[in-house]
């Protein structure tokens, strides 16, 4: 009769292998693991049921949970690849992947796109961009009028839709960011770039050697 | 100045979290 290893350990709904997480991001298998720690801790901190549920990522953005916010509303479903309305382990991993600091400028526009593409049409249109620079001015302390957003919007569209079809394709939005690189300076998170030294604690509990 | 933005970089400017906060303990 062969040995059977007591060690058990339950994992979360959606967990992938962190040696498959960490060949398709630029975290070493020990980070991927540090980021499950975090991913069971945000993930049980309102529903404890091992998902991040909308209200849990907003809580851990705002450290409140009535606090709502449109560009956390689009980064939650951005990250919720397969729309079933809570972010699973991989779809966290792969997400975050794309905010290192060693990640593709091409996958950090290509992120970015699908922020700013509201109702996923593959195109940002010009009613969008107008929904969203109104809901965030809203939000923000920043005082706008109707006139000023809509002529600063009008402005940009111009600027960024080349072919004058009236909606910014990737190919645009790719050439409109290399000219504003920082319009992408949101995308990456220097504490990525080495989760064990910032976060010395989640290592500990590292089950396998990188 | 906000007029003087695109509306990309108005929306990036209001932006009032950051990604790190999902690491605070």
């Amino acid at each position: 009769m062969g040995c059977i290893s007591s060690k058990t350990t339950k994992y979360t709904p959606g967990y992938e292998e962190p040696t498959v997480l960490a060949a398709e991001t630029p975290f070493t298998i020990s980070e991927v693991e540090a980021l499950y720690v975090l991913y069971k801790k945000l993930s049980s901190s309102i529903i404890d049921d091992g998902l991040i549920h909308k209200e849990e990522f907003q809580f851990a953005l705002f450290k409140n949970r009535n606090r709502k916010n449109l560009f956390a509303d689009r980064l939650f479903d951005v990250f919720d690849v397969k729309r079933n309305g809570v972010i699973e382990f991989g779809e966290f991993v792969r997400s975050l992947g794309v905010f290192h600091p060693n990640a593709s400028v091409t996958d950090k526009i290509a992120f970015a796109f699908r922020l700013y593409d509201l109702r996923g049409t593959g195109f940002i249109e010009l009613e969008e961009l107008k929904e969203m620079v109104s809901a965030l001015l809203h939000e923000s302390e920043l005082v706008l009028s109707n006139d000023i957003i809509e002529a600063i919007v009008n402005k940009t569209f111009i600027e960024a839709d080349t072919n004058g079809d009236e909606k910014i394709d990737p190919e645009e939005w790719k050439q409109f960011v290399l000219k504003y690189p920082s319009l992408i300076k949101n995308m990456t998170l220097p504490y990525l770039k080495d989760i064990s030294l910032a976060f010395p604690s989640f290592i500990i509990t590292s089950e396998v050697d990188d | 100045k906000p007029v003087s933005m695109n509306a990309f970089e108005l929306i990036s400017r209001s932006r009032e979290f950051s990604l790190e906060n999902l690491f605070e303990k």
